[in-house]
């Protein structure tokens, strides 16, 4: 038996529609810790965890121990844009051997109570160990900040370099109408704290990634309004948006090497 | 000449 009692509903929209442009299927996995997935796009080149911790649900019961749960995210998201924003979702399923998921929305006032039954799958899915591993860099940065980078990024080139020094993180392109660089310093002078750039170097570091992936990420700035961008030589950077009270989504994106 | 590099060349399989 599992049932997760989300009051916040709107959170696991926003999750699911980060991850959909990305990830075609994945296993939802249920344990004591939290909900949680790991998924690879279908090129391997990014991998994207996701943690909604036990603690942040009104009501968290996995009785299975781990109870991996296969989805077709486009099927999810589906389902998932019938509840309202300001619904509560509960997810409901029987146990392992059972083939189905139920999500059930109710409205704030509980005026209106709706339920969706979609279908699981059996995922052949690789898990892979993430090892802790010590960042060159860690820049903070409000989120919607990086977004627009990348998107401005991408009218000019398919790739961006990221590098970080004590000047602060630059991101640069190029492509066939020119180049484009844009540098973000420290500042920690702002009003608001999410509006703050921090950067933590240990050493310089200067990283390509292609921008198409770092684009897709960005469809998790409504969870977050702050990014931490974590940079290490010969790692996958990992994009990282805090779910609030709850936990995290983590982009890994593996970066271009030269030949 | 920039390559694409995989995860699978970073993290191994649990």
């Amino acid at each position: 038996m599992l049932e997760l009692r989300l009051v916040q509903g709107s959170l696991l929209k926003k999750v699911i529609e980060s991850l959909k442009d990305l990830v075609n299927d994945a296993n939802f996995d249920c344990s004591s810790t939290g909900f949680s997935l790991q998924a690879m796009d279908s090129s391997h080149v990014a991998l994207m965890s996701l943690l909604l911790r036990s603690d942040g649900f009104e009501h968290y019961r996995c009785d299975h121990g781990n109870f991996p749960m296969g989805m077709k995210l486009e099927n999810l998201s589906k389902i998932l844009k019938c509840a309202g924003n300001d619904d509560i979702i509960t997810i409901k399923a029987d146990g392992p051997g059972n083939d189905t998921v139920t999500f059930m929305f109710e409205s704030p006032s509980q005026e209106k109570i709706a339920d969706y039954e979609m279908k699981l799958m059996d995922i052949d899915s690789e898990h892979l160990g993430i090892p802790e591993a010590e960042f060159h860099a860690i820049v903070r940065m409000p989120s919607s900040e990086f977004a627009r980078i990348c998107k401005d990024l991408s009218s000019i080139g398919d790739t961006v370099v990221i590098s970080v020094t004590k000047e602060g993180i630059k991101f640069s392109t190029k492509g066939d109408i020119g180049t484009a660089n844009v540098v973000c310093r420290q500042n920690t002078t702002v009003d608001k704290p999410e509006d703050a750039t921090i950067i933590e170097m240990q050493q310089p570091v200067s990283l390509t990634f292609a921008l198409r992936y770092m684009n897709s990420f960005t469809k998790a700035t409504p969870l977050s309004n702050t990014v931490t961008i974590s940079l290490s030589s010969d790692l996958p950077v990992v994009v990282e948006y805090k779910i609030a009270e709850m936990g995290y989504i983590r982009f890994y994106l593996a970066p271009k090497i030269e030949e | 000449k920039c390559l694409q590099s995989r995860i699978m060349d970073y993290f191994s399989r649990e």
